[in-house]
């Protein structure tokens, strides 16, 4: 299973709609200081199910809804990522398989599998039988490695017992 | 619970100076368990020896080796539990030139298994990928375009 | 005690904005207060407008904004209080091509007050210097090499 | 007043004698990761009166004395500044102004001025009066542009009381 696509809406500086079109092998995304390259990571962890508004940078949810268009800023963020399952790693029939997280201002969180509504609960555990969790250490963001880098000899005794 | 950590750690520790002596062409990489007899007493240390220097401790490596051992080590990690999907955001920001070269290529082998996803604003990274994708602000909205692959390193700079 | 602050206060948001504005080409930044009134019971807060985009808060920023802010109240701090050298390691390991070429240019400027001693692995920053240095190890000893000028980039390479 | 000159021997990888000469404008220095860049500006520091181990990356003072030849150790480290004083900034009527510390395992640091002995108390007042101190913003460290990034609006705001 790999990602085939990332469609954000209302997310920081994607206050447009924008696509990113990803392959199965190794893509690159670069481009100027403050363009949004973070923000598409943050992104994928928003439709991932991370519940911290620190982890994505902000300080609360409602931080994340695009505020660049003062004079008519969205209401509400939407991400979908949409994967390959042609090998049907996630037990889903189908070889496309698309999750979603909408949050309105003042409202809650809508999850969707395949456009159908789900619960967080739901979403998280379809994603955990293909090895996808939010928290993994898969998803390395900016300055981690330093942190990483610099952890007492405890703390990374306790990564790889975490990992046990 | 001994048996299962030294089990997973011996595992770790062969991926790990697998990869840390083929980043780096010869060097020797190892965890250490300060307290062999009592594990959880102990802390885990990782000792290097890069090529053409004696071995150290990571606290006592500089920025750039800290890094690269660091890089290693959460490639270790994940070959004891593969995901299916990478993403990593500027882990080559302080890698000199040959060893960003050399984690490109590293990571160019590995998105044989599993997707790699990775942000960077050095060349030598962008001219291994497979698709690269620029992103900029117009209009105060970040946009997002496909960038052909040779060309790439005059588009970005522009 | 308050007038002293504000008056050196007055200066440094000064000095901050001409060296933001320079270095980014449009930009605006200021430092604000956030207890006007009661200046040692509110911290010192960093807005930054970068063109293109709406003033932020230095906490809402990119890594490489961060960077690029920080940079520049590096600097007007020393306008403040000059000294006679400046010793910077790694300082542009965030930023993108643009923002390391005007750094350098910045600091090429400034390097006519003051000497400025700079660690970099960027080929933008390294182009603009009076003199470069090159350290390699050999014999696990640090060597030290003068490089000249415009063959550095295929020096540093090998 | 400019630094003309670095001589560093025993210090940390510089086991071997060597020598760095810096001119009036913009210098840069570079080379591969581990190769000693860091190590020349914390055996700047130490030649200025750096005290803390910490700052210069050791556990101890001796931590500075290059381990490299394990056969034949160094038992001593030491690091040379020379000064241009053509503007006599520095309180000296020399043109030229060298301070270096030296220590011994085991022994004490050895400060001195154009070759003559001296306290570190007067070292760092010479220094001083031409606005040298260790302690200043003026050498930053590696990663301390991304620590000072992150600080709060209180401590940026003693930052500058600092100056007044
Ligand atoms: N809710 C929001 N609305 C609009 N813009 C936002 C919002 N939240 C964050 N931003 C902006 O997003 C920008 C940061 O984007 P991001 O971290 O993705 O940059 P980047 O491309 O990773 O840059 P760098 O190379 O410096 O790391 C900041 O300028 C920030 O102000
Ligand atoms: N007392 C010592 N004897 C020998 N080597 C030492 C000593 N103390 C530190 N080192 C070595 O110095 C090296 C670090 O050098 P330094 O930090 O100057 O590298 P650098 O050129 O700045 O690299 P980077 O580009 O990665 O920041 C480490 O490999 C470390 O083991
Ligand atoms: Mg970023
Ligand atoms: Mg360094």
């Amino acid at each position: 299973v790999y990602i085939k696509r990332i469609d954000l809406r209302g997310f920081k500086t994607f206050g447009r709609k924008a696509s990113v079109r990803l392959n199965q092998g190794l893509t690159v995304i670069t481009g100027p200081n403050g363009s949004g390259k973070s923000n598409i990571l943050d992104s994928l962890r928003f439709a991932l199910g991370e519940l911290s508004p620190k982890e994505l940078r902000g300080g609360s949810i409602s931080d994340l809804i695009s505020k660049t268009n003062v004079a008519n800023p969205p209401r509400s963020v939407y991400v979908a990522v949409q994967f390959d399952n042609s090998d049907r790693r996630l037990p889903i029939d189908s070889s496309s398989v698309t999750i979603s997280r909408e949050f309105h201002k003042g409202g809650e969180g809508i999850y969707r599998i395949n456009s159908r509504r789900s619960s967080r609960k739901q979403l998280t555990e379809l994603l955990s039988s293909a090895d996808i969790n939010v928290g993994g250490y898969n998803i390395v963001p900016q300055h981690a490695i330093t942190r990483l880098a610099e952890v007492t000899s405890e703390e990374r005794r306790k990564i790889v017992e975490d990992l046990v | 619970k001994r048996e299962t950590f030294m089990d997973v750690f011996e595992r770790l520790n062969s991926n790990f100076n697998e990869i840390f002596s083929e980043i780096t062409v010869g060097g020797k990489g190892r965890l250490v368990l300060e307290n062999p007899e009592n594990i959880f007493s102990g802390g885990l240390d990782m000792n290097l020896a890069f090529p053409g220097k004696t071995e150290l401790s990571i606290r006592s490596a500089s920025g750039g080796e800290k890094s690269v051992s660091t890089v290693c080590f959460l490639l270790a990690l994940q070959g004891i539990h593969p995901m299916p999907f990478y993403v990593f955001d500027e882990i080559d920001a302080h890698l000199d030139m040959i060893n960003s070269q050399r984690l490109a290529d590293l990571l160019k082998e590995r998105s044989k298994d599993s997707q790699f996803i990775v942000i960077s604003l050095k060349d030598t990274t962008i001219s291994k990928a497979d698709g690269v994708f620029g992103i900029f602000i117009q209009g105060g909205f970040s946009q997002v375009i496909s960038l052909p692959k040779p060309e790439v390193k005059s588009n970005v700079r522009n």
